[in-house]
């Protein structure tokens, strides 16, 4: 995890380093931030050790803050398409998006305030999906796909400018 | 276009490294 969350890091910080406009670079800047602090909670997952609920609660927004974070930056990824004149790489960063949103933002975010709310509350919450969360892992994986589908669009994209 | 291009490799570390972190 902790692997792949310094990628991801770097991925970023090597973006927005090809500053496009204003707007890609402030949204790229809060993706920035919250990319290196899930490289830290990465690292503080490998303790398992009980946490004290307000840390519980504080993991527990990071999470849905994370959400956030990756539909801005497909939201991003889709301006700096368009300002590439890249039409059809945008429309496809869109649909990422969406897949992001549906598959992630929606149901995780719901289970993180889910789990903001029984922390505040004094509840002990405890989601376990067992062998129905192995048939999911597939779910997860094609927002993913889709993100790499788009890269390989914008290359193509590129390439055709380039060619003429 | 240079940008373009420039981005694809670090689009590739996100999503390897996203394909990590699941």
């Amino acid at each position: 995890d902790t692997l792949g969350a310094v990628l991801i890091m770097v991925g970023v910080f090597k973006l927005s380093a090809i500053a496009v406009q204003d707007r890609f670079v402030t949204l790229m800047r809060f993706v920035k931030v919250v990319s290196v602090l899930v490289v830290l909670n990465t690292i503080r997952a490998h303790f398992i050790m009980p946490l004290p609920p307000l840390v519980v609660a504080a993991v527990n927004l990071f999470g849905l803050v994370t959400q956030v974070a990756i539909v801005a930056f497909c939201v991003a990824m889709r301006w700096f398409c368009e300002e590439a004149g890249l039409s059809w790489p945008a429309e496809s960063w869109k649909f990422t998006t969406k897949l992001f949103i549906i598959i992630y933002l929606f149901p995780l975010g719901l289970l993180q305030l889910a789990g903001l709310v029984a922390v505040i509350s004094g509840q002990s919450s405890n989601v376990n999906l067992g062998p129905a969360g192995l048939l999911l892992l597939p779910v997860f994986v094609v927002p993913l796909v889709h993100l790499f589908v788009s890269t390989s669009r914008m290359k193509r994209g590129a390439e055709t400018i380039v060619s003429g | 276009v240079d940008s373009v291009t420039r981005a694809i490799t670090p689009l590739r570390m996100i999503f390897w490294g996203g394909l990590l972190c699941i």
